[in-house]
């Protein structure tokens, strides 16, 4: 069975909210090693790649692998009912028909409970080959979130380039073109508001900004973002969580003009 | 999305 604990019902609604649009029904495959979900959207053009680590939870217990087959709308209906900093408990048997949300007010003696019917989904996983990527570029995830969303009121592209200059945002529409520049920045008493740009060797890529836009919901996960970008390969758009746990959005380039 | 790739593409199906 699965019981899996986690502080703050916080951590669980914001991860729901960040993906729920990208994709609407998948698996959220537990094993000992903690909460996994992989699933692409509708039109195969982004995966999204979820770990919670059991280190996350406390306590966590999963003695077999179970496939939880979850409605992300039924989740954000269920999660809606739980408090940011209430105390969360998922539960399941070892073949379930439902899983258990069990919500606890630290400060109350409230405590909710909801049953979600599981559905049974057949998701392929995919592959994700181990990548050095030719860029890395950790950044302000509030600062990328507003690039993308600046670019976007002028064009559905955004074209990422990384040099030893810095890394270019720029885009090209109807009305005009814009860029914006970063280069690498430390600052000392905001770490998060740090910019470091790690090249092996210089690239340029096209991708979607109606994808990149819905990967920032995720911002209020994390301070920071990393982006991973390699030639003619998927970008690598990742979210750290506490104890090694993750929220990863990759996303195929658009080809060039 | 017109000229975008897919991500079967690059990541093969397990």
């Amino acid at each position: 069975m699965l019981e899996a604990r986690l502080e703050q019902a916080n951590l669980l609604k914001k991860v729901v909210d960040a993906i729920k649009d990208l994709v609407q029904d998948c698996n959220f495959d537990c094993n000992d090693s903690g909460i996994a979900l992989q699933a692409m959207d509708n039109s195969h053009v982004a995966l999204v790649s979820m770990m919670l680590k059991s280190e996350s939870f406390s306590p966590f217990r999963c003695d077999r692998n179970i496939a939880l087959g979850i409605n992300l709308t039924s989740l954000t209906k269920v999660l809606r009912a739980a408090q940011n900093e209430d105390i969360l408990t998922l539960k399941a048997e070892d073949a379930p028909d439902v899983v258990n949300l069990v919500f606890e007010s630290a400060e109350s003696d409230r405590i909710s409970e909801y049953d979600i019917k599981l559905m049974d989904i057949d998701q392929e996983h995919l592959g994700i080959p181990e990548t050095e990527y030719a860029a890395t570029i950790s950044m302000p995830s509030a600062e990328f979130q507003r690039i993308c969303r600046d670019l976007m009121a002028l064009s559905e592209s955004v074209s990422i380039e990384c040099s030893k200059e810095g890394v270019k945002f720029a885009c090209q529409g109807d009305i005009g073109s814009g860029s914006v520049t970063l280069r690498s920045h430390t600052n000392v008493d905001k770490p998060e508001m740090n910019v470091e740009i790690d090249l092996t060797e210089p690239v340029s890529l096209t991708f979607s900004l109606k994808y990149l836009v819905g990967f920032c919901k995720a911002s209020s996960l994390s301070g920071q973002v990393k982006l991973c970008l390699s030639n003619e390969v998927p970008l690598l758009v990742e979210y750290a969580l506490a104890n090694n746990s993750y929220l990863r959005f990759y996303l195929a380039p658009k080809i060039g003009d | 999305v017109k000229n975008q790739k897919s991500i079967l593409g690059f990541f093969q199906k397990k």
